[in-house]
């Protein structure tokens, strides 16, 4: 049979007549890599999940994208990370939410579905799980950047509430 | 947010999604994320969704399971299914976009955002990356 392929990286922070012809030959040399990651799994014969998961591990360690390496900063200045996983085969899934040390939230997620009894897990407990699973914790100096650093600072300036800032700064 | 949805040679559907959520969130909100049908879905008997946007939006629509019951009992297309859901979520207020593979091969996508970073290959020989 033949396969297919779909990757997203966020629906975009830069408005495109603010981006630069540099910023968006990287974004699509990014998003290329990835497809390619994925394409390559499922090429060779490979199952659906691990292509998913080759292209979001690439996501996730590339600081353009909002996740992992790059996410963005939550009120408090920190970073709480979420992802899921679904197994079309039957409907097997697994996800976190909001944690905070691990590289790779959507390796996580995958061992909630393949590893536990459960779907979600969040927070300590997840980090915890990830512990004892043996997944790679990382310090918070991991995920930040500069671009999403002075993004929270341009919103806390304007003294929105966090209502306004969800609403509005997504 | 980033995310991949993908069909094997085997017919077997994946779907993923990762995310750092908003930009100065606070309470421990949680996005549509790790919200199974809301940003992720996958079924073999129709499709798999990943999804990015405003959360909160996402998941009052249920809109990765919604998108797959569409295609599955109405018999939608996946273009038609995911244009129907999202115009629902706009219809709300809500933003962002999908990408759907449906199990037959068809890889699209549909958003009401002005960009949405993406792309798309097939063992057609499709290969293509878009921004907006």
């Amino acid at each position: 049979g033949g396969w297919s392929l779909a990757i997203h990286g966020g629906a975009g922070t830069i408005a495109r007549e603010n981006m630069s012809a540099e910023d968006d030959a990287a974004y699509r040399t990014s998003l290329q890599a990835a497809l390619d990651a994925g394409a390559k799994v499922l090429a060779e014969g490979g199952e659906a999940l691990d292509a998913v998961e080759a292209v979001i591990l690439l996501l996730e360690d590339d600081p353009r994208f909002n996740a992992g390496r790059g996410a963005v900063f939550t009120w408090e200045g920190g970073h709480e990370l979420d992802a899921s996983i679904m197994d079309g085969r039957d409907r097997d899934a697994g996800a976190v939410a909001g944690v905070t040390n691990i590289r790779h939230p959507i390796l996580l997620a995958r061992k909630v579905m393949t590893d536990s009894p459960h779907v979600m897990l969040a927070g300590k407990g997840a980090e915890t799980f990830a512990k004892e699973q043996g997944l790679e914790t990382v310090p918070a100096e991991w995920f930040g950047t500069d671009f999403r650093r002075e993004a929270l600072e341009r919103m806390k300036a304007k003294e929105l509430s966090a209502l306004d800032v969800d609403a509005k700064f997504g | 947010t980033v995310g991949a949805v993908a069909l094997d040679r085997n017919g077997n559907l994946a779907a993923g999604t990762s995310t750092g959520g908003m930009t100065g969130k606070r309470w421990n909100r949680i996005g549509d994320a790790p919200v199974i049908g809301a940003g992720t879905y996958a079924d073999n008997r129709s499709c798999a969704v990943s999804a990015t946007g405003w959360g909160e939006y996402f998941i009052r629509v249920g809109v990765a399971k919604a998108i797959c019951a569409r295609m599955e009992l109405a018999g939608d297309s996946a273009q038609a299914a995911s244009d129907a859901v999202m115009a629902d979520v706009k219809a709300l207020g809500g933003d962002g976009g999908v990408i759907v593979v449906s199990n037959s091969g068809d890889a699209i996508y549909s958003f009401n955002t002005s960009g949405m970073y993406r792309g798309r290959a097939t063992s057609e020989g499709m290969n293509e990356v878009a921004i907006y």
